[in-house]
């Protein structure tokens, strides 16, 4: 469920 | 990127901000709790560590120096510049009791045991209870004033409107985090009764006063 983008969130 | 969150972004900002200018404006930080800060101050600085090895986007990257720059300025000036204003006699919460429970949760529940991942998930835990010594102080104190409650509205709304962004990204971009969507639960729901009295009570210019 990890989204692949990495940490595109703040 | 979706209204959801760009709209919770901004109402993070505008938080930030509207508590800065209270403080640098009335040159006091009466009613707020400095605890809350710096728990604040060390949830941005705990998840931006990848600031300068994970670039996303300008956007991405400003308000992540935005952040932790006027948070860490709001600890200063509440414990430095303005220190003699600030009512340490009832922002008594002992934030040890949210650090050290997160601490050991990041630990034991995260997506990836690695020190970025671990910081990335305390930050998370940590932000979903940092408000609760401001909620607390102001329930000691019985009131808050106006200019505050604004400013926990705006930074309850964020959170919230990050829900909606994650069902957003569900239903259209088949993105799940379990552990931001849980705290954002948490968090948003500590705020429910201050929706509350700030709809029933500021929204009709009264001033906030939790029933005694």
């Amino acid at each position: 469920d990890k989204d692949t983008k990495g940490k595109d969130e703040l | 990127m979706n209204i959801f969150r760009l709209v919770g972004d901004l109402s993070h900002l505008l938080a930030i901000f509207v508590l800065l200018l209270k403080i640098w404006k009335s040159r006091s930080c009466a009613g707020v709790s400095g605890k809350s800060q710096i728990l604040f101050a060390l949830v941005f600085i705990t998840r931006y560590l990848d600031l300068f090895t994970n670039f996303i986007s300008v956007y991405n990257s400003l308000m992540k120096v935005i952040f932790i720059a006027s948070t860490v300025a709001t600890v200063y000036l509440m414990y430095i510049k303005f220190k003699a204003t600030y009512d340490s006699n009832h922002d008594t919460f002992r934030i040890e009791f949210l650090v050290v429970p997160v601490g050991g949760l990041a630990f034991l529940v995260n997506h990836d045991f690695t020190p970025l991942e671990i910081l990335w998930t305390f930050s998370i835990y940590l932000e979903s209870v940092a408000i609760l010594p401001q909620l607390f102080m102001i329930s000691k104190t019985g009131e808050a004033e106006t200019i505050t409650s604004h400013y926990l509205f705006a930074l309850g709304s964020y959170r919230a409107l990050y829900l909606l962004n994650w069902i957003y990204r569900y239903y259209f971009e088949g993105y799940f985090d379990l552990i931001a969507v849980v705290a954002g639960c948490v968090q948003t729901i500590l705020y429910c009764d201050f929706f509350y009295l700030y709809i029933t009570k500021v929204m009709w210019g009264k001033k906030l006063s939790l029933p005694a």
